[in-house]
């Protein structure tokens, strides 16, 4: 889920 | 979200509406890279495939269909619309962009963080990001007459990223794990592309004269 941390910048 | 990279996305967002507004005010696109618009649409469109899928917030959504909706917008203007499509100076924004499109590509099925249709996107729109600025930065180099709006659109296109970087300096401080080498690479390239226009528009602003880069 990490990954998915990047995923909220634009 | 921290303020680096609310600062980020708020410099992002200035440079569209600074590049919306001198299209749709003055109906002139001189000194804009028709290549570059493209490659940004490009990039929006493999980074936001997942605005369907995942929600994060109002905000990440609404500044999504913002970029999508301008830099799709700026390429409509730039192709189509009668006045504007006129001034835009087609001999010399002769960049070959379908150059760095492929091996943006490329890299992107070689180098990824997991190989899934959206990562491999995602992945792409990155290094593609990282140099779709090149056609416009070449063209202010042939045109040399930078007029303000656009001088100031590449500065704030260029300051997004800066301040990114130090929002990622800031998140890998704060949260543990927080490790994304592609992402941080990618972001300094893109960065230090701008590092030579950034100091010509600096001395330009120091010595209150018009922005000129050498040839």
């Amino acid at each position: 889920c990490l990954q998915e941390s990047l995923k909220d910048e634009l | 979200m921290n303020i680096f990279r609310l600062a980020g996305d708020m410099t992002h967002l200035a440079s569209v509406l600074v590049l919306l507004l001198k299209i749709h005010t003055i109906k002139s696109c001189a000194g804009v890279s028709l290549k570059t618009q493209e490659l940004y649409a490009i990039v929006f469109a493999t980074r936001y495939l997942d605005i369907f899928t995942s929600f994060y917030s109002i905000y990440n959504t609404l500044m999504k269909l913002i970029f999508l909706g301008s830099s799709f917008s700026i390429v409509w203007y730039m192709r189509y619309h009668k006045t504007v499509r006129r001034t835009y100076d087609r001999e010399q924004d002769t960049f070959r962009h379908w150059f760095l499109v492929l091996p943006c590509l490329l890299l992107a099925l070689l180098i990824h963080e997991k190989f899934t249709f959206l990562e491999v996107l995602w992945t792409f729109s990155l290094y593609l990001e990282a140099v779709a600025i090149l056609p416009q930065l070449v063209l202010l180099q042939r045109t040399r007459n930078i007029d303000n709006l656009t001088g100031q659109y590449v500065f704030l296109l260029g300051g997004y990223r800066g301040f990114y970087i130090l929002n990622w300096i800031y998140r890998y401080l704060t949260e543990p794990h927080f490790v994304h080498w592609i992402t941080w690479i990618a972001g300094l390239v893109q960065t230090l592309l701008y590092a030579d226009f950034f100091y010509y528009y600096f001395q330009s602003w120091k010595n209150n004269k018009k922005l000129q880069l050498p040839a």
